[in-house]
């Protein structure tokens, strides 16, 4: 199966 | 104070149409360099990015930079209520807690105000890097919505795969699978329909269709979308906005455990 990753997994909060 | 003139209004009334269903609520922001906007959907899995540069305006007065909370479905109400040919205008006083849009018909013969109460959203921004993409594929927007309609009526993931043969989207799902495959093709009479696709190296990653039909919504606003993937970082699919600016999604891909 595939799991859905999220955004902030890649882009950290400024 | 602000207030932004916008003779295109129709360019923000098809910006809405494009997020509303993504974003609830958002803050739009407005400082000397433009008006944008950064906001993921509530799930997490994707971002939205905009910005519309304060040149494009015919008229940008931004007094100091504010930060305007909106839930985007009552804004998309309102500015369905400008006609296409409308001039909009965003006004707020300094410490309102409304924003109003006014719209103008074109011979001037009818002023409409519209005027939205203003929430208090707490949203962090988050950093994205510009960074060196694997593949970069230019496509006709309307080609893309299509192949993305097509194969969700087949599956609910799409592969997107990049390889010097061309750009290739694959999906299964109950009934079977779909591989719709595009090359490149600059031999056409009008550049916005043509296919480019630069690769630096191949990549291939999964989404999920919903969140690309959903991007899909922005086609109005350009005839000519870029796919830009790289196999560490979440898909970004960008329709440029006419001399203005653009409207990024950033989707973050399905990962094989």
């Amino acid at each position: 199966g595939c799991n859905q990753s999220t955004i902030t997994e890649f882009f950290g909060k400024l | 104070m602000l207030e932004l003139r916008l003779v295109q209004g129709n360019l923000l009334k098809k910006v809405l149409e494009a997020v509303k269903d993504l974003v609830t609520d958002a803050n739009f922001d407005c400082s000397s360099t433009g008006f944008s906007l950064q906001a993921m959907d509530s799930s997490h899995v994707a971002l939205v990015a905009l910005l519309l540069r304060s040149e494009g305006f015919e008229h940008y007065r931004c007094d100091r930079n504010v930060s305007m909370g909106m839930n985007l479905n009552n804004m998309a109400k309102m500015l369905k209520c400008a006609g296409n040919d409308d001039i909009v205008t965003i006004k707020a006083d300094d410490g309102s807690d409304t924003v109003t849009f006014m719209f103008e018909s074109p011979n001037q013969d009818k002023i409409a105000d519209f005027e939205m109460k203003l929430m208090d959203i707490d949203s962090e921004h988050l950093g994205i890097p510009e960074a060196e993409y694997h593949a970069i594929v230019r496509m006709p927007s309307s080609e893309f919505a299509r192949i993305c309609k097509d194969l969700s009526s087949i599956g609910d993931t799409v592969v997107i795969s990049v390889t010097k043969e061309g750009v290739k989207f694959s999906t299964r799902g109950d009934i079977g699978n779909a591989n719709v495959v595009c090359r490149q093709n600059t031999t056409v009479d009008k550049p916005e329909e043509s296919t480019t696709i630069e690769m630096h190296e191949p990549v291939s990653l999964t989404f999920a269709l919903r969140y690309m039909n959903s991007f899909t919504k922005a086609t109005p606003l350009s005839s000519t979308v870029t796919i830009s993937l790289s196999s560490e970082l979440p898909v970004v699919v960008e329709y440029k906005i006419a001399e203005m600016g653009y409207i990024r999604f950033y989707l973050a891909p399905k990962i094989e455990d």
